[in-house]
């Protein structure tokens, strides 16, 4: 549930 | 940050921008849908989302709020300041069959159950079909305005970009978005037949694009 990912594209 | 990605990016913003001034300038929405716009800002608003939690890089964020900005600025021109123009008996794509099975999706297939990385994957998953009211309103009435067409050709042209920056990094780091990708690929699909149509009528023709 915490995990938050990092889209570097827009 | 490669060249594709770059030119991909470039291309999304002289697209919005097109179809800004297009609007602006003319003060008339009519030929243009409504709803995709309103998809989009969609799309952005749950991407951007990461604004708040995470740093890329000063470009990242300063393109995230421009497409939020500009997004949010063509909805309020078509359904407010121009709304007389909106042809919206045109306009008559159902979104919810876009917007419901890409809410179930998003729950069943995404990177982590979280709720920011589903609002991610929806808004992915939303933004491979959301230009179809717009090319459904094209069929439906037959023609389109030379402008609006160099509106969805950049915007192809940002998705074809995007393909090849995928190819690019999967070979030099190795990176694969699989839910990008598939989704990417998918909207690409999208304007094949609309990239067809621009070279063969528009380029070589004046004014409108009409349907054979």
């Amino acid at each position: 549930w915490r995990r938050i990912l990092k889209h570097d594209e827009l | 940050m490669n060249i594709f990605r770059l030119l991909g990016d470039m291309c999304h913003l002289v697209a919005i921008i097109i179809l800004f001034l297009k609007i602006w300038r003319s003060k008339s929405c009519a030929g243009i849908s409504g709803k995709s716009q309103v998809l989009f800002a969609l799309v952005f608003t749950t991407r951007y989302l990461d604004l708040f939690t995470s740093f890329i890089s000063v470009y990242n964020t300063v393109m995230k709020v421009v497409f939020l900005v500009l997004a949010y600025a063509t909805v309020y021109l078509i359904y407010l300041r121009f709304r007389s123009t909106y042809n919206s008996e045109s306009d008559s794509f159902r979104v919810e069959f876009l917007l419901v099975p890409v809410a179930g999706l998003s729950f069943l297939e995404n990177y982590a159950f979280a709720p920011l990385e589903i609002l991610w994957t929806f808004s992915i998953y939303l933004e491979s079909v959301a230009i179809l009211p717009q090319l459904f309103m094209i069929t439906k009435t037959g023609e389109a305005e030379s402008i609006t067409t160099h509106y969805l050709f950049f915007l192809g042209l940002y998705r074809a970009l995007y393909l090849a920056n995928w190819v690019w990094r999967y070979h030099t780091e190795g990176f694969f978005d699989q839910i990008a990708v598939v989704s990417g690929v998918v909207q690409t699909i999208f304007y094949c037949d609309f990239f067809y149509l621009y070279f063969t009528k528009v380029l070589r023709g004046s004014g409108k694009m009409t349907l054979p």
